[in-house]
């Protein structure tokens, strides 16, 4: 384990008090490699080593800590510090009903997704609308109403004729005249790259002006978590994420790269396949488990 | 290439760093420069342009190590076993592969042995149209091993040429589920000795490095016989197949490079290395 590595390292230099510009660079070589093997971004694991090696020069070791155990204390801190610290919950002011828009690649999650947001919110009270709005993909539709059939939840009666937009625009009304105060709207998967469907993004923005725009991103994302998310964001203005299959053995470095490089919210994780399994985004537990 | 003539630590670093970004993974790419290095320091390499070379031959080594010639076909029905955790684009690969079997004269029927997911036979049902495949499936919930059991039979009396099974996604780590995967191989193996003939892994070219982890456990489960790399027409490069395929030697057959039925391409080691630097 990381601590393992760092204590091998500071052993040698047992003694000081302090940590000193020499044994923090050893000590933060070992840091980096752990993060880039959690799949941390090569740029964000540079400007986070840096970030720590500044809090760290001159650093009073305590006495019921070993050098290398202090750096790492320091490192959690910090990797904590990023990835929380600000608002986690669905943004529920503002306009009614309140609309939750879900984007993100291929195969992140976002159907399944959907549907436990919609069981989550229920749980609070809300009275939730999908929107399955993906015409792409086969049986996407279907895929949204049977999970919308298991929760005994309305759906919006989507057929692959029609334009996303024109679905979403007709969802918003018909929730509006049934007062569904909150809406869920599933898009199809696509790349960040492709300006087509990125458009057909920005236009249902436009028209619908939602509350959230939350990015769902896969936890095993390796390196191009940042251009996935960075894109995303440039285009539409993310408001939070949503980090899928967090019930696996991902290290998940690719929460540290979305939230460096967006400064959006994690607000939930997807921990299993079945609609219960929700759960609210921990950053000191992500921290643990990035450093591994 | 990185317009630098001469061969110094920023170039390094800076090939350190593309193939870090590509996913190649810390140990596989520090260890390519560490080659490189040892190759400089004894004047073996000069030149930026001879650098890049050596680098592009020492990763294709890497990723022909497995590259034995596909078996031939004389089994029938051929079986095909598509595995791999949740998304990672399995069920849009057989569409493809079932097309790709068609277009070369063959009689092909797909499995819907995922009978867990939301409409996940409803999915596979369409792409069987789309590609003029038959289908076997069952009630969603019922077991996916009497689905098999089911289409092997089936296979007989259809002279079936090509027999694509679809399972679940699921997670390597889930026991139940691995255990859920032995079955349904020990169902094929008892109905059909030496089936399945290709178990095929399906990854997801955005995968970091825990696809490294997916392909051991999948391995050790069931055994790999070859991968799929998908969604290669993203901007993630799947460096993570160099690692894995030079570990567990196992061939990458396909990539898939779009969501249509003809978005499917034999694996080319030379233009995947290529990619890896553009
Ligand atoms: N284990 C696990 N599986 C998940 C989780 N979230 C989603 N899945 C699974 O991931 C797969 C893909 O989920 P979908 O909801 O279809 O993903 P999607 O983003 O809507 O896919 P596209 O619409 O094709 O882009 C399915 O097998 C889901 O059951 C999670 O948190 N944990
Ligand atoms: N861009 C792109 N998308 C792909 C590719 N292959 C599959 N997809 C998309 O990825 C998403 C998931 O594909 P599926 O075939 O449902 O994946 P799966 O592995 O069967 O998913 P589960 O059965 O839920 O585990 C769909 O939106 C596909 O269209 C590819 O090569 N490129
Ligand atoms: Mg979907
Ligand atoms: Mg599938």
């Amino acid at each position: 384990s990381l601590t393992e590595r760092l204590d091998r390292i500071f052993k040698k230099l047992r003694g000081y008090g302090k940590l000193t510009e020499q044994n923090i660079q050893d000590g933060l070589r070992e840091v980096r490699l752990a993060l880039l093997e959690a799949d941390v971004n090569y740029k964000v694991v540079k400007d986070f080593v840096n970030t720590v090696h500044e809090r760290a020069v001159g650093q009073e070791v305590l006495d019921s800590l070993t050098p290398g155990q202090q750096l790492i204390k320091i490192v959690h801190e910090e990797l904590t510090a990023l990835m929380g610290g600000q608002k986690q919950d669905i943004n529920f002011s503002g306009k009614w009903p309140v609309s939750i828009m879900l984007v993100g690649l291929q195969g992140s999650g976002k159907t399944t997704t959907a549907g436990k947001l919609a069981l989550h919110l229920r749980g609070k009270g809300r009275r939730p609308y999908l929107v399955p709005a993906d015409i792409y993909r086969p049986a996407a539709i279907e895929q949204l109403q049977k999970l919308a059939n298991d929760l005994d939840m309305p759906a919006y009666p989507s057929v692959p004729d029609m334009k996303p937009l024109d679905i979403c625009q007709r969802a918003m009304i018909l929730a509006r005249e049934k007062a569904y105060d909150t809406v869920i709207i599933d898009t199809a998967g696509r790349l960040h790259i492709d300006t087509v469907l990125m458009d057909e993004l920005k236009g249902i923005e436009a028209a619908i002006d939602p509350s959230e725009i939350i990015l769902v991103a896969d936890a095993m994302t390796g390196q191009d978590a940042v251009n996935i998310a960075e894109k995303f964001n440039q285009t539409l203005g993310l408001t939070g994420i949503i980090l899928t299959k967090m019930d696996g053995d991902a290290r998940g470095g690719a929460a540290l790269s979305i939230k460096a490089v967006t400064q959006k919210p994690i607000k939930f994780v997807g921990v299993g396949e079945k609609l219960d399994a929700l759960e609210p985004f921990y950053p000191d537990r992500m921290a643990s488990r990035i450093l591994g | 290439f990185l317009g630098k003539k001469e061969i110094d630590a920023d170039l390094l670093d800076s090939l350190e760093e593309i193939l870090i970004t590509a996913d190649l993974g810390v140990s596989t790419a520090t260890e390519l420069i560490e080659r490189i290095r040892e190759k400089v320091k004894r004047k073996e390499l000069s030149d930026a342009f001879a650098l890049k070379n050596y680098l592009r031959e020492e990763i294709l080594t890497l990723l022909r190590s497995p590259q034995k010639e596909g078996e031939e076909i004389t089994a029938s029905p051929f079986v095909i076993l598509v595995i791999g955790v949740n998304g990672t684009g399995k069920t849009t690969t057989i569409g493809k592969l079932a097309h790709r079997f068609k277009g070369l004269g063959q009689n092909v029927m797909l499995v819907a042995a995922d009978t867990f997911r939301a409409a996940a036979i409803e999915q596979l049902e369409i792409w069987s149209k789309r590609a003029g495949a038959d289908l076997i499936k069952q009630k969603s919930g019922s077991d996916p091993s009497a689905v098999v059991y089911d289409a092997l039979e089936a296979a007989q009396s259809r002279k079936t040429d090509v027999m694509i099974i679809d399972t679940a996604g699921r997670l390597h780590t889930k026991v139940n589920l691995m255990e859920e995967l032995k079955k349904v191989q020990r169902v094929i193996q008892k109905k059909m000795p030496g089936a399945p003939h290709e178990i095929l892994l399906v990854l997801d070219a955005t995968t970091g490095q825990n696809a490294i982890s997916q392909a051991k456990l999948f391995n050790s489960a069931v055994g790999i016989t070859g991968m799929v790399l998908t969604k290669l027409d993203g901007t993630a490069k799947g460096g993570v197949v160099v690692g894995i395929s030079n570990e567990l030697k196992i061939p990458i057959r396909f990539i898939g490079i779009g969501e249509k039925m003809e978005d499917l391409r034999e694996f080319d080691p030379d233009a995947f290395v290529s990619a890896l630097f553009d």
